[in-house]
């Protein structure tokens, strides 16, 4: 999957990947202040493809508001909201919404669900849908950070880390590999890096073919930008 | 106002300057022609250095005036209004110099509405000169169209210049202006055909800037004191005085966020500043990212040869790297302290930090209030600090306090194409030092209530107000002694400060506004006030906002802690929406700039009820 910061006000983003084995289950938000836990499982592609790169995405993510008593999972089949002890199943085919005293749910038909957890967080979960005959792809989720504002400065994960902004200064632009992604220099958390110019896509707008949206790439998994080593965000369950 | 439904009767610019201190009505008045109710808008602009004191419509024959009101206090009034998003904001940034103000009422048919906004401003004398900025964009013709300014200056006046961005040849001759020793009138008032863009067509020709610019002469070293209504104003800025050498490190911010045209900026505008600079000045130059690299180890006399060497240096400083700006003044402090400890730098000499910087703190020391803490203690009161925040995206309240912790000022730097110019311009400002620790000193027994009457530095070009109350409200004098360090010796003058008689000077004036002393002394000292909220410890925080939020509403400033709220008429459609007219911080007009930078179209908009900053986004997906 590719992550992405986007940074309206110095007109910029900064994206990287991380991949690990199909069924790893990364921490993307956590917020023992306010409760909030917000993990996702990878999966890979049906079969190696020809070039030999297993790409890999999110299909399932768990979602919990423990000051709320809220839990949520959204995978690529349905959308599961538990509170007081009652399961709520909507399908992405629905065109729903549900508004109760926590949380606010809403599915277009474009397969988008809107979460807005009470006085918290607010977010989007894309469903791609691929065909169904494809040999190689399957369905996966984008998730997509609308407002964050209220969680604590305590706030982590792979996502959460960013919440609160981030310093950074890019410099000693220089060609790289392909003429039209040069290279530069980034200095972030007091360390050096080797990043690439690039893009990665925001499906928001149109979650067909999405938008490019340029983003210096930082390579190995996001290595030196995330605090600590990706693998230091693997968990061992949805919740 | 965009129907020609809408005639506009008149428009007028009434600007009174007296000792500095202008007072300045604009008035517009408006009739709708249409057999329909309509939204009429008034826009207009002040100098951010005002403060609006008054806002009246009269619509129908009934008058809405403003209150200026505690702005928390304001603020909680009207919460419903404002959570309901009722409420319109009247006042934004306006480029770098204005704000504008804007309001819309709706108007019944055949009726009319006449706006009359005021405002008050001391005029600061920068590199020999006032300036009475009146910014004008009727956007149609105008019956009747004038803008007549009167200045008042018992010095007497040394020159008065008027000219308009918008002044084409045929309109030049309107411009009507009579000087006589103490006093100016300068008018312009178009009829609607020579408004006209062209013959038979509505575009007017008015739209600009008309600018005034004077300076008053300067006789005594004692400088110009007033006595009136029992509040007396002294403006110091003596003439013919040596300027003193200084010591100036520029410490130069090449980290990566500086890269492209700030950096090429940067490096022109130093080679221009590095040519100025005396020959019995020294001088240090300290590039600096997350490493600190100073030019020379020490400050070094500004020969032409080492001037010369160091231009050949400027030309090659390159961005790269993080921003450690707590390093960079520090090193800076050091070098100065070493130069004077050492004796190798004279005596008798001003000792200046210029930082230029556009970002934040990210490398060594990034905590902003800690940097503010070592710096203070570095220099502890010896040299000032002068901060030029480039671009939008500085902190640029960080550097404000940090220079007026350190007795300088720090100026924004506009990203533009003139940003060279910008930087050249302040440093002339704040490059010739005539005087250091200039005292101004009254008697105690018989003033009160002072202004800051301690300066670190007098720069050629400036001027030093200090005001304050007299305790015998009929004492028409009292000595006052002038005490400063001059380039080859101490400079001490006193004198005699008489209360003038207005009468006798402008036998012709039966009033010109009589309590302008004491408004004077509150601006000064709200602004000071103000400043004093920023930069001293907890405890003179709070006293300094207090005795400024007093001040403001008594004196009925529109600061940054109060606010104008005007009550609009009742809508047919809806319930009553209160304006509110705020002050604009420094921090806020950046903001606004951030944001109008992405929205086109927003600062000409009509006042919009609710706006949504954009904001970052975090998310995953897949390619």
């Amino acid at each position: 999957p590719h992550f992405m910061i986007e940074l309206p006000d110095r007109d910029d983003a900064l994206c990287f990947n991380i991949n690990d084995k199909p069924g790893t289950i990364f921490s993307l938000v956590r917020d023992a202040q306010s409760g909030i836990l917000v993990n996702g499982q990878i999966i890979g592609d049906k079969k190696i493809p020809p070039d030999g790169k297993i790409n890999t995405y999110f299909w399932r993510f768990g979602i919990i508001h423990k000051n709320l008593g809220v839990r949520l999972e959204v995978n690529t089949q349905d959308i599961s909201v538990f509170q007081d002890g009652k399961r709520i199943k909507l399908l992405w085919s629905d065109t729903a919404s549900l508004k109760g005293p926590n949380v606010d749910l809403l599915v277009t038909k474009d397969r988008s669900l809107k979460v807005t957890l009470k006085d918290s967080v607010k977010f989007v979960i894309l469903l791609h849908k691929v065909w169904e005959k494809h040999p190689y792809h399957r369905d996966y989720l984008g998730f997509y950070t609308l407002d964050s504002h209220l969680l604590s400065p305590s706030v982590h994960g792979l996502l959460g880390q960013f919440y609160h902004g981030i310093e950074y200064e890019v410099t000693d632009l220089r060609p790289g590999e392909f003429p039209e992604k040069p290279d530069a220099t980034m200095f972030v958390k007091g360390q050096e890096l080797n990043v690439t110019r690039g893009w990665q896509r925001d499906f928001r707008n149109d979650v067909k073919n999405g938008e490019n949206v340029p983003c210096w790439f930082i390579h190995t998994n996001g290595t030196g930008l995330i605090d600590g080593d990706a693998t230091d965000y693997i968990v061992s369950g949805l919740f | 106002t965009n129907e020609k439904t809408v005639e506009v009767y008149r428009v007028a610019v009434d600007c009174t300057v007296t000792s500095r201190f202008a007072h300045t009505v604009m008035t517009s008045m408006a009739v709708n022609k249409a057999n329909v109710s309509q939204e009429i808008f008034f826009e207009m602009e002040l100098p951010k250095t005002a403060f609006i004191t008054n806002f009246s419509m009269e619509i129908e024959s009934k008058m809405y005036v403003g209150e200026v009101k505690e702005k928390e206090k304001a603020k909680k009034q009207y919460e419903k209004a404002v959570s309901s998003g009722r409420t319109a904001g009247l006042v934004k940034a306006s480029g770098r110099k204005m704000e504008k103000f804007s309001v819309s009422v709706n108007i019944a048919a055949e009726s009319n509405v006449t706006f009359i906004l005021t405002y008050e401003e001391l005029l600061q004398r920068k590199l020999g000169q006032y300036e009475i900025l009146t910014r004008v964009k009727p956007k149609t013709l105008v019956q009747e169209f004038e803008i007549v300014t009167n200045i008042y200056e018992p010095q007497g006046l040394s020159y008065v210049d008027a000219h308009a961005t918008f002044l084409s040849n045929e309109l030049l001759p309107l411009v009507e202006k009579t000087v006589t020793d103490k006093k100016a009138r300068i008018s312009f008032s178009p009829t609607m055909d020579q408004q006209r863009k062209c013959p038979g067509c509505d575009g007017t020709l008015i739209d600009g800037d008309f600018i005034i610019k004077y300076d008053v002469n300067r006789q005594t070293s004692l400088g110009d004191i007033q006595i009136v209504n029992g509040y007396f104003v002294h403006f110091f800025a003596p003439p013919d005085l040596p300027r003193v050498p200084k010591n100036v490190v520029f410490v130069i911010d090449r980290s990566g966020s500086m890269s492209g045209i700030k950096m090429q900026q940067t490096r022109e505008a130093m080679l221009a500043i590095l040519k100025d600079l005396h020959e019995e000045d020294h001088f240090a130059l300290i590039p600096f990212d997350s490493s600190i690299e100073p030019w020379k180890e020490s400050l070094i006399k500004a020969t032409k040869e080492n001037v010369a060497e160091a231009m050949a240096y400027v030309k090659k400083i390159n961005d790269r790297g993080a921003t450690d700006i707590n390093g960079a003044v520090l090193r800076g402090v050091e070098m100065l302290v070493q130069g004077k400890q050492s004796k190798a730098l004279p005596d008798r000499s001003v000792d200046m930090i210029i930082l230029l910087t556009d970002g934040m703190p990210n490398v060594g020391v990034s905590d902003t209030s800690m940097i503010q803490q070592n710096v203070r203690s570095a220099i502890g009161g010896n040299m000032s600090l002068f901060c030029l925040g480039f671009g939008n995206g500085v902190d640029y309240g960080f550097l404000d306090v940090m220079s007026q912790q350190n007795k300088g000022l720090a100026r924004r730097i506009y990203e533009a194409s003139d940003a060279t110019l910008q930087l050249q311009g302040f440093y002339d400002e704040v490059s010739s030092p005539l005087l250091s620790e200039v005292d101004l000193r009254y008697p105690d027994n018989a003033v009160d209530l002072l202004t800051t009457n301690h300066f670190k530095q007098l720069f050629n070009g400036s001027e030093i107000v200090v005001a304050g109350r007299l305790m015998d409200n009929d004492m028409d004098n009292f000595l006052v002694e002038v005490f400063g360090q001059g380039f080859e010796e101490d400079f001490k003058v006193q004198g005699q400060a008489r209360a003038l008689d207005w009468g006798v000077m402008y036998p012709d004036e039966e009033y010109i506004f009589g309590d302008f002393t004491e408004r004077l002394w509150a601006y000064l000292t709200i602004q000071q006030l103000l400043d004093k909220s920023k930069t001293g410890a907890s405890d003179e925080k709070a006293n300094a906002t207090a005795k400024a939020l007093d001040m403001s509403l008594q004196y009925s400033f529109v600061t940054p802690l109060t606010s104008m709220v005007v009550t609009k008429p009742e809508n047919e459609d809806g319930p009553d929406s209160p304006l509110i007219a705020d002050k604009l911080t420094e921090e806020q007009r950046q903001q606004a700039e951030k944001m109008s930078g992405r929205h086109y179209g927003y600062a000409s908009s009509p006042p919009r009820l609710a706006y949504y900053p954009p904001t970052p986004t975090y998310f995953v997906d897949g390619d």
